[in-house]
Formats: C-alpha cells, structure tokens, sequence
C-alpha cells in the first residue's frame, strides 16, 4: 500500500530497562498500535530491544514517528541509517 | 600480529594468566567469522565459561566449538542466514583481538611469523551485522549490543562507525557502549578513516574507547630492477614473482587497441579495452595510473608498472593488493623508468615480489586515521590511542574477496589489511589481557590504565600531535602496572550529559533510575569528567585560564607518594594542585586541580602532566586549542 511504501526503518530508543518491568516487547506492541490504528503491525515492528536495554526498530511513516516521538518513554527516534566497516 | 605485537614488546613469552584469559570473552560486532580458521580452532580449550549465558546460532552450516563460543547474526535488510564471513573484515578483527598462535601463518610467504591476538586463550562471541551489499545496519548493530551485553562478554569491540560523529542519543554504537559500559563491559571502537581532516573522529562519546591507527617497523614494498641494473623501490602488495625473469618494458601508448573507441591517453591509462592483447602479452607494461593494473591483467600482461599521484609515503599507506605482478611508483620514480626505457632499443624489467623492510620511522599516525578535535564533545579528547593498523597480517575468510580487483578469485587464509578496523582489535587485545590482571577493574580503569601508560608518540612526525594519536601508542607490557587510575562511572557521565543539555525526563529513562541532573551552581563541565586526558576549546586571541579537577585512584603499591612533572610549553603557565598525592592505601582516591593559563598565542597548545611514584608514571596529554 502507499502507506508501506512511505515506511522507513526507525530505531526508538527508550533507555534502560525498568527494574521489575512488565515484558517491554508488549509494550512495544502497544505503543506501535497507538499509532498506527487498525493497520496490521505484521511487517511493521521489526525488531525488540528486551534484552540490556529497552526500544525496537519499526518501519514508520513521518506521521506515527512525530506521534511516537511525543509518547511517555521514548528517548530518541531516528532513522536507521548504515554505517560500514573500517 | 606476526609483527605488530613484538613490534611492541608484547611478545610470545609475556607472563599470562592462562586460566583466567581463558574465561575472558571478546564480543566482537562485525561481519562474521570464519569458524574453521586455525586461529579459531578450540584445540585445548575447555567448555565455555559458566558465566557465558549466550548461544550458537551462526545459521546454516555454522558450528561453534569451545573457542568461538558464541554466533548470531542480524540482517534487517534481507533474510540472509549466517554469521559466516564473507568479507574477511569479521575473522580479522577476532583474531586480531583474540585469535589463537598460528605458525607460519602469511599472505603467499610475505609477512611470514605466527599470527595470534593480543588474548590467545580468551573465547569469542562473533555477532554479525555488516553484509556486503548492504553495509551494516544501525537496527542490526543495535540488537547485537542488546544480545552482547546479555549473553556476558567482557569487551566488545566494533570495528565499523560512520564518516561524522552523531548525537549520542541517535549512535547506535554509544547507546549500545552506554549499556554496556554499565554492565562493566568496555566498548573498543575504530576512530575512523577520515583523517587527516580535521575533526573526522567519529567515535566520540567518553565511555568509548576510540582507536587510530599507525604503523608499525614492518613495511611491505617491493623492488623493480630496470635492465640496466638500476633498483626502483616501489609499492604494492604484490605475492607474485617473475622467477629472474626480465621482460620487455613497453608503454600503455604504443600498444592502442585499434579495435575499440579508445584514444591514446586512455591506453597511457591502460583502461581495460584499449590494449591490444597481441603487443601485450609477455611484456611489462607502464600505465599512467594506480588503476591500470585492471586494463593490463585483462590485455594479457605479464606484469605492470603503474603511476600513483600519491607521494611515496602515502602510497605506502594505502599498498594495494595486485592480482598480477604490478608495482606502483610516485611521479619521480615512474619518470626515472621512462626515461630508462626511452633511451634504450630493447628497455628491459623485472618485477620483485614483495618483501618486508624495516620501517624505521614507526610508530606514525596513518595518514587515513580519523582526526580530533571531538566535535560533540570538544572537552573530551578524541582519537583515545593509537595501535598498528597498517598492513596487519590476521586470519581472513576463503570466500572474501582479496583485492579489489573482484576478478582475482584467489583464497586465502591470512591476509594483510589497513585500517583503524585493525588497530581496534589490538587494544581490544590489551585490554583484555589488563581485564586478566585485573578482573574487578571498572571499563574506565581498563580504559585508563592503557591510556596513561601509552608510548609518547613524536609530534614532529604527527603534525596534528594529540588529535591524530590521542594519548599515545599503546603500551601492553605497562599497562597491566599502571600506578594510578582515573575511573569514570556511570553517574559522572549522566552528569556530562546532564551538562549537554539533557532533560530529567530522559535522564531517568537512560539511567534507569531517578537521578536528576545537577541545578545551578553544581552542573559541571565536561571537562571535569574525570578522564585520562585533558582538553579544552578556547576562544580564539583572548587571555584563557582553565581548571581541571582530576581523582585518581591508587591501583599501584599501597604506601606511595606521587610528584607531578608538567611540561611546560612556551607562554603559559601550567599548576597542579596539590602537586604531591601521598596515599597510604590501595584504591585511595585523591584529587587535584590543574590550572591552565595563558595569552592568546598558538592555536594548539600540547603538554603532559606525569604523576610519579619511581616506579610508575601515570602521563595524560593536556591539550589546549581555539575554537575556529
């Protein structure tokens, strides 16, 4: 759709982990649902960050990114750009 | 590493603690590994330390063993499955930092000795996320430090960054180093090669540890001899030898290729196409540029003489591996050859293969080495250190191509590559060899250690002094007594990023838990951080006084007195306060000031303040510049 063809691949970083925290990847989930609505997340979420430290990578439209940016929790959004080797 | 550790003292008898660096774990974030290397075989290893909490899974026809005891990749951009190497880059970085003595070890008998990393005993943990179409990742290197630092490495080092430093909170690497440093695991990075412009380090942030690279006594060139006797030293790596031979010297020009579109100058240039095969076969061939090495292995030559535009020194720095005998020669040389070649009837060379010389000048900054001054952070020195990164010979994948030649299908084991990739892994090496000394050490004492007892590098070789080499060359054998440490934790960096502006909100959310920022009066500058070297940006033609507070902390003998000794350059003044520490226990803590003044005068200011107790001396750089 022209909506997917508008998606980039995003990094949100959320910091560390909460001591004590409720599954972070749901969490993730939920906040993804917040803003994309009735779309399907399938293709959407691609990664969680649950292990050392808490964030995922989404492909997001301009759109959900402003809208994610402005959500409790989230440190930075920024696209996932390439680096290389040296 | 079949020169650059004994280049450094660090040699096959250095004293070892063998069980506890086999239970050290080097994470390496890269692209792939070779798991069948000899550098990686587990011959005499033990099962995986019982810390080790990761896993195997390399993907496809990927086993681990006891020595790579770890494997994950990570491709955001395809479904490609497997941590196995196909650059080389990845199995050169491990075995660089912890790969195991392998004899004989060379590219085609050049660089010939046992290959080994700075920890030969230590485990590796290899994470994939570059891939050679693609690059690597931000997402993907991301989810490796989240895997890395869960799974229970000791170190990480990532040999991989971009071409300009980029807000901490938007660098995947210093968020991932963030995390890791405050799990006590210290991140080593490659500073770049971007150098020498200015301000072109793009690891930046103060729990890195940034690496630049330089060279080593060991040069690889090899020798072209006309056929009236007379030597030409030339540059390249080249692993091909014409057995005696000489053979006929002709110039790209008088060999056009009528059948193609091709001018002359393009034949000067030997452009692949536009020589006739026929006139070229068995003969050498004198090209008008690097490049023309392509369009005469493809016209048949048996060998090539080729025109750099670099001088002699930096042709030296970026020596090219050639799928043919070639060598490259700068303008003076290549001139001498025509000249040769013009005034005989029947002009005549051979081509050498390449052998190793002394490099009497080492230990110099590269050239391509990624320069300070910190652009985020100008209070915060950048490039940390320096380490050999030119022509190391390290394990490579059999798959990866050698050259950039993508024709030449040649394999090898061993390859002999440049970079700050390579002189990464070197202080990832040291720093895991001080982590066997001294497992309880914080990342920042590691870091400290190995800053604060680095070789003094000549800054009349390395015009930009302090931003090329940072605090100096690395300094294994020293680095596991360094006397005194400046250690850094995790809440003196909150508080530097407090004082970058950093909102309560986001303070807690990255910490984790409910510090606050420092208000008014108490916000600190970065340079006060308590980092091993000192810097500070002033405003240009105006009178400056700067203080730095510094606490080291005495990791040396438990009854010591320390002096300072400060170097004092040409119209400043430099004071330490108080100038003798005197401790009376181990792991006492004391602090001390350091007043900068002067006029307006150099643009660059270079000094060093050395602590010593006798036997230690604990040296930081102090560098002073304007702001431009």
């Amino acid at each position: 759709t022209d909506a997917d063809t508008d998606r980039n691949l995003h990094i949100v970083y959320m910091g560390s982990l909460q001591e004590g925290q409720y599954s972070p990847a749901s969490q993730h989930l939920t906040m993804l649902q917040e803003v994309i609505g009735s779309s399907s997340l399938e293709n959407v979420l691609v990664r969680s960050y649950t292990r050392s430290f808490n964030g995922f990578a989404a492909k997001l439209t301009d759109n959900e990114r402003q809208k994610l940016s402005s959500m409790d929790g989230v440190v930075s959004i920024f696209p996932s750009g390439t680096l290389h080797l040296q | 590493t079949t020169r650059s550790w004994d280049f450094m003292g660090f040699n096959e008898s250095v004293s070892r603690k063998r069980k506890t660096e086999s239970n050290i774990i080097v994470g390496v974030i890269d692209s792939g590994i070779w798991p069948e290397s000899d550098s990686f075989s587990d011959e005499g290893f033990g099962p995986p330390p019982s810390k080790w909490k990761g896993a195997c899974r390399g993907g496809k026809n990927f086993t681990c063993n006891n020595k790579i005891i770890g494997a994950r990749y990570y491709n955001s951009a395809s479904s490609e499955i497997s941590a196995r190497d196909e650059q080389g880059h990845g199995s050169h970085t491990a075995s660089t930092a912890a790969g195991n003595q392998v004899k004989d070890a060379s590219f085609y008998g050049l660089a010939k000795g046992t290959a080994r990393g700075g920890v030969p005993s230590a485990r590796i943990a290899a994470y994939r996320v570059c891939y050679p179409d693609t690059g690597c990742a931000d997402a993907d290197i991301l989810a490796a430090f989240d895997d890395a630092i869960a799974d229970g490495v000791d170190l990480i080092t990532i040999s991989i960054g971009g071409s300009n430093a980029i807000e901490f909170n938007e660098d995947v690497i210093a968020i991932g180093a963030f995390h890791a440093m405050a799990k006590g695991i210290l991140t080593v990075q490659a500073a770049g090669n971007d150098g020498p412009k200015s301000s072109s380090v793009s690891s930046v942030a103060p729990w890195l540890f940034s690496v630049a690279a330089s060279s080593t006594d060991r040069m690889i060139v090899d020798n072209i001899i006309l056929g009236n006797g007379k030597t030409v030293q030339g540059i390249s790596i080249n692993s091909f030898s014409l057995d005696g031979q000489k053979l006929p010297l002709v110039h790209g020009k008088e060999v056009l290729s009528l059948t193609d579109d091709c001018s002359t100058t393009s034949a000067e240039n030997c452009f692949p196409g536009c020589l006739d095969s026929r006139k070229v076969k068995g003969k050498i061939i004198i090209c008008d540029r690097e490049m023309g090495y392509v369009g005469a292995l493809r016209a048949g030559a048996a060998g090539s003489i080729l025109l750099t535009d670099l001088s002699k020194e930096d042709a030296f720095l970026v020596a090219f591996i050639v799928p043919l005998p070639a060598s490259a020669v700068s303008s003076k040389e290549y001139n001498a050859i025509l000249s040769y070649k013009n005034s005989t009837k029947n002009p005549l060379a051979e081509i050498l293969k390449s052998e190793a010389i002394k490099n009497t000048t080492a230990p110099v900054v590269t050239k391509f080495s990624s320069r300070g001054p910190n652009s985020l952070v100008p209070e915060i020195l950048k490039p940390d250190i320096s380490a050999p990164g030119l022509q190391i010979l390290a394990a490579y994948s059999p798959i990866a191509p050698i050259s950039e030649y993508l024709d030449d299908k040649r394999s090898v084991k061993y390859h002999i590559i440049s970079g700050t990739s390579m002189s990464c892994p070197h202080v990832t090496g040291v720093a895991a060899y001080v982590k066997t000394f001294h497992p309880d050490w914080s990342p920042s004492a590691i870091k400290s250690a190995i800053m604060t007892t680095a070789w003094t590098m000549d800054p009349s070789k390395n015009g930009d002094g302090e931003f090329a080499y940072g605090s100096g060359h690395i300094n294994p054998l020293e680095a596991i007594n360094p006397g005194l440490v400046y250690e850094t934790l995790k809440p003196d960096y909150i508080k530097m990023l407090c004082s970058k502006g950093l909102s309560d909100k986001a303070l807690r959310r990255i910490s984790g838990d409910n510090s606050t920022c420092p208000k008014g009066s108490e916000k600190e500058s970065p340079k006060d951080l308590n980092y091993p070297s000192m810097s500070a940006q002033v405003k240009q033609d105006k009178p400056f006084k700067i203080t730095f507070n510094r606490t080291v902390t005495n990791v040396g003998l438990p009854n010591s007195v320390y002096k300072a000794n400060v170097s004092q350059p040409q119209n400043v003044s430099i004071k330490v306060e108080p100038a003798v520490l005197s401790f009376k226990s181990l792991n006492e803590k004391k602090s001390f000031t350091i007043t900068v003044s002067g006029s307006a005068g150099k643009p660059f200011l270079s000094s060093s303040l050395v602590w010593s107790d006798g036997k230690h001396s604990v040296r930081s750089p102090i560098v002073v510049y304007y702001s431009s």
